[in-house]
């Protein structure tokens, strides 16, 4: 009998679920930056997944190109790969870290979190 | 240095695919990232050496929770727009603990700053606490004065607040002006200020012990700090600290095999 994976579905056979967003964990001790990066030490980035699949959603804010490329993908899937499925909205967050003068400096850093996906 | 191509697995060809599945790539990846386990001894040992200062370690906790109520943390007054905020510690020296002091000197090594950042304030923060002797007329003000360090030119001053004074505090000067014109004239170089207190009818220059403006005896947390606000106009990527700061570790590396005497060169930023 096909086993199941863990979302339940028919083993090897990845279901097409839309393009959004998923949970991602990022460990700073895991990637070894905590020897420089005091706070925070892992936080939470989401990431972006699955498939931008016509007809496209508007909450996904397809560009025009996508779109374009999206009605051409379902008219021949074989000839046009799908848009990807990417963030659309990202947002920062503060680190606190040590350069290489071993002075403790804030810094922003942008674009870190993702708010939103979209189909680009 | 050791030339390195990565090939993203194809979906065709399984053997690409075999090589970075599971386990393997993400070990394939910390071993890349992360540095060698000599380095990061190395750089453990010297992060258990920093003390972040307890006003860094607010500014950090004020400004990402801000940031997770959705509110942009650059916004706030006491960031001045700013998206970076770098702290140094003085690392200047007393002379001799028993002789009335004078003078103080602050000097901070400020190399690692961004020469293309966009300075947007600078503070000196110095933790006060007058000692039980000291007695003025309560109407007489105590002037603190900023004097450069190369020809004691006076660059600012302030009259320090003595109400409840006995009372320790941190008193913040504002040296933006100060450092703007000091760095432009010599880049590089150790930021140094010279400080007095003066009291006016004599005029005549303070014990600074009597203000607590001394070093001996000082804990890590209650040294003076030098804040620089900067905001960089170019997108900083998060590898651009990683880089560095391993850059500097390859650098004393080489050092160290050249034996003692032979002084690293610091890389300095943007170089």
């Amino acid at each position: 009998a096909a086993s199941k994976t863990r979302h339940g579905k028919r083993h090897g056979k990845k279901s097409k679920s839309r393009c959004s967003k998923k949970p991602l964990h990022v460990n700073f001790r895991d990637l070894g930056w905590d020897d420089w990066i005091i706070a925070p030490l892992d936080y939470e980035a989401y990431h972006c997944e699955g498939v931008c699949d016509f007809p496209l959603r508007s909450h996904l804010e397809p560009t025009n190109h996508a779109i374009i490329q999206t009605l051409m993908n379902s008219m021949n899937p074989s000839n046009m790969p799908p848009s990807c499925c990417a963030p659309s909205k990202l947002s920062p967050i503060s680190i606190l870290y040590i350069d290489s003068g071993n002075n403790v400096v804030y810094k922003q850093y942008e674009d870190m979190v993702v708010e939103s996906c979209g189909c680009r | 240095v050791q030339a390195l191509a990565i090939f993203p697995p194809k979906r065709e060809s399984s053997k690409v695919a075999k090589i970075f599945d599971g386990q393997e790539a993400s070990k394939y990846f910390k071993d890349f990232y992360a540095p060698p386990s000599e380095d990061r001894n190395h750089r453990a040992t010297s992060k258990e050496a920093v003390e972040p200062h307890d006003y860094m370690l607010s500014i950090y906790k004020t400004f990402s929770t801000a940031e997770r109520l959705g509110l942009n943390a650059s916004f706030f007054r006491s960031s001045k727009a700013a998206n970076t905020i770098a702290s140094f510690v003085d690392s200047g020296q007393d002379d001799l603990p028993l002789s009335p002091l004078r003078r103080q000197r602050y000097l901070f090594d400020v190399s690692t700053l961004s020469e293309k950042a966009e300075v947007l304030g600078a503070e000196l923060r110095i933790y006060t606490k007058v000692s039980g002797n000291f007695r003025i007329s309560e109407t007489e003000p105590v002037d603190v004065q900023l004097l450069s360090c190369h020809d004691q030119q006076l660059l600012d001053s302030k009259t320090l607040d003595l109400q409840d004074s006995h009372r320790p505090k941190w008193e913040v000067l504002d040296v933006w002006e100060i450092f703007k014109e000091l760095q432009h004239l010599s880049r590089g170089k150790p930021f140094c200020l010279e400080l007095r207190a003066v009291l006016d009818t004599p005029e005549r220059e303070l014990d600074l012990q009597l203000l607590g403006l001394h070093r001996h005896g000082r804990p890590q947390q209650k040294k003076a700090i030098l804040v620089v606000f900067t905001r960089s106009k170019k997108r900083q990527t998060l590898f651009s600290e990683r880089r560095e700061g391993r850059a500097l570790l390859g650098l004393e590396r080489k050092a160290r095999e050249r034996g003692p005497g032979v002084k690293a060169s610091r890389r300095r930023r943007g170089t």
